[in-house]
């Protein structure tokens, strides 16, 4: 499993340091990937 | 002949950070003109509606956003004290910190992709020390390194 | 070739020590224009600003404002995603803006 450990809360920070999140995230798209295995859909999780 | 390549290895392992610290002033410059630019522009509109807005109708930098499909299930769990906060996305999601929104607002003149026009280049100029202002041109004829 | 390399690479190495100084003197400047109090009241964005720059623009956008050094870990389990902010100096505020 991939993981991903940064720092925020400061303004300013080095360039786009969201980059590596943001490919690892868009990489593996879950509902393609559900799809494609037909896997049951997720637990009813509750919305924010 | 070991000596020159001890040289030629020295000088490419410099050319390396200097490339790198050229991308990190670059991005320096951007932030400083887009944070100035910000600050102009709500003092303007302050200005003209003479009153400030209300605290729960703006967020203050820093901040970062998470944007997800509005079908995306979102299970949030929140600590009492709000120290902790724990979030399961059940669908793609995008992160970016405040600077990325800021760049997107076009408040850095398009420097971070080499689109700057002239009259930009020329109000970004007034707005970065002179010794600033020779990267600036690069920047905005596109010599941008990529962080 | 011998002569010519070292000349070379005392030019970079002032090139490097040149840009050092633009480095520290803009983290400076930008540290001071973030930390003034009237840019620190004139410093923000509206939740139309922030649909302006997501496309489409009809997504859920979450907005996270946290202390300084808050960890953010993000890791791929066994279903979907999973974010967590643990913050050591203080609460954390999340909200998500509004569509209208």
């Amino acid at each position: 499993r991939s993981r991903i450990l940064i720092s925020i809360g400061e303004s300013f920070g080095s360039a786009d340091k969201f980059q590596k999140i943001n490919q690892m995230v868009s990489s593996t798209d879950w509902s393609l990937k559900r799809s494609l295995d037909g896997g049951a859909a997720p637990k009813p999780l509750k919305r924010l | 002949a070991q000596e020159c390549e001890d040289l030629e290895v020295e000088r490419q392992r410099r050319l390396e950070r200097i490339k790198h610290k050229q991308s990190q002033l670059q991005e320096l410059i951007m932030q400083q003109i887009a944070f100035k630019n910000l600050v102009q522009r709500n003092r303007q509109a302050e200005r003209q509606s003479k009153s400030s807005p209300s605290p729960n109708t703006v967020i203050s930098l820093p901040f970062i956003i998470i944007n997800t499909s509005k079908r995306t299930v979102i299970d949030c769990s929140i600590s009492n004290d709000k120290f902790e906060y724990l979030f399961n996305f059940d669908n793609m999601f995008e992160i970016h910190d405040d600077v990325e929104v800021l760049k997107r607002m076009g408040l850095a003149f398009g420097l971070e992709s080499g689109r700057c026009n002239p009259e930009q280049l020329k109000i970004a100029r007034t707005l970065v020390p002179k010794a600033m202002q020779p990267y600036l041109t690069e920047m905005a004829q596109g010599a941008v390194n990529q962080p | 070739r011998f002569q010519e390399l070292q000349r070379e690479v005392s030019e970079l190495t002032e090139a490097e020590e040149k840009l050092d100084e633009l480095i520290n003197k803009c983290s400076l400047q930008l540290r001071l224009l973030t930390e003034d109090t009237h840019n620190k009241k004139l410093g923000y964005v509206r939740c139309q600003d922030l649909r302006d720059t997501v496309d489409p623009p009809e997504q859920i956008i979450m907005v996270i404002r946290a202390p300084p050094e808050t960890q953010m870990q993000v890791s791929e389990p066994s279903e979907g995603y999973q974010i967590s902010l643990k913050s050591s100096k203080g609460p954390i505020d999340v909200f998500l803006c509004p569509e209208d």
